[in-house]
């Protein structure tokens, strides 16, 4: 099962290496920022995962939804990793704009293994279709949520987002589903 | 099955995207070490991919073979990736000295998803077991070399280097197994 072993590669060999710096990552940020007055008053100190149930992902999140405005990435963490010195793992930070206007800080990302899942189903010799695509992005999300849950190192840091599409057509689509988690916890 | 997602998402979120640009990359790295004559002098200018059956990965070379030297880091090459700003991929050169302590310039490391296979073997709610491990390995190596076969963006561009582990008492068995793929191509 494909999503099976996409879920506990994206847990192994990424969040539960990046989750627990998090927060002194953007501490570091803010340390660093300190003309930027109002810097996360407003907003959240998780990581925001994107999982969009079409398998469709954009590489700037403007390109969904112009509310969605980056801001800076989060200092570079790098690590010698499988013979590669100072493999970098990085964030980017994003103002999303509320119905008045008013900014919220947020580290957002797309889950990347979603996009291989995409990708699969485009290419003939990877045996695996578009109609399969959809349940394995369901079973990602679904392993992911089980993994994390019983991880400590990434516990209360991190927000999954399963993107529904059937308001898709709406051009604020992206911003209103990560608000309405963003409300869910303030 | 595990193996195959994990070869198939290695080749579309990583060597699909760095193969075609290996050899610019590293035109532009000889051209900023004027001062080191006889860069590539011998070696090669292909990806060397390393496949260990037994699971186990260093992170950093030498800790494996002191006959494998760190030289340096090819050029950053970043990407707006699923969010991700300017995201970083880089690549590690090495100097692997054979018996006569002659130096070959190679850009080398081991196989990421392997790791995850044996971090998965480790996590007790994987339900993936050590005996499994190794059979998923030998059928991360298969799926692998029939995709970039297949592959017009990454022919000529790697070779992969699956390490069969009778001889790991010996302390340069890793340096010989890559000098032993140097010698076939040249
Ligand atoms: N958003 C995000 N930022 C990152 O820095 C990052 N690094 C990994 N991942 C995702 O976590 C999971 C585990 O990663 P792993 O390194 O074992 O496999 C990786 C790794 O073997 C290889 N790869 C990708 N990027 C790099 C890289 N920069 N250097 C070396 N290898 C890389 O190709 C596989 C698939 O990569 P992605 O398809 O980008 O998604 C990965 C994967 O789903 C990331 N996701």
């Amino acid at each position: 099962n494909v999503a099976h072993g996409l879920a506990w590669s994206f847990y192994l060999g990424y969040l539960k290496l990046v989750l627990p710096r998090l927060e002194d990552s953007i501490a570091e940020f803010c340390a660093s920022h300190p003309t930027s007055r109002d810097l996360w008053a407003r907003g959240s100190r998780k990581l925001f995962i994107l999982i969009p149930l079409n398998g469709k992902i954009s590489h700037q999140l403007k390109d969904e939804d112009e509310r969605l405005q980056f801001y800076d990435n989060l200092p570079n963490y790098e690590m010698n990793m499988a013979g590669i010195r100072g493999r970098v793992y990085k964030h980017s930070v994003y103002k999303v704009l509320d119905e008045d206007g008013r900014a919220h800080d947020c580290v957002v990302e797309f889950a990347t293994p979603v996009l291989t899942l995409y990708k699969m189903s485009q290419e003939r010799s990877a045996g695996f279709g578009e109609s399969e695509r959809r349940q394995q992005v369901l079973l990602f999300y679904k392993t992911l949520q089980d993994i994390l849950e019983g991880s400590l190192e990434c516990r209360n840091r991190y927000r999954l987002i399963l993107l529904l599409d059937e308001t898709e057509d709406d051009p604020h689509f992206l911003s209103k589903a990560i608000l309405r988690h963003l409300n869910q916890q303030e």
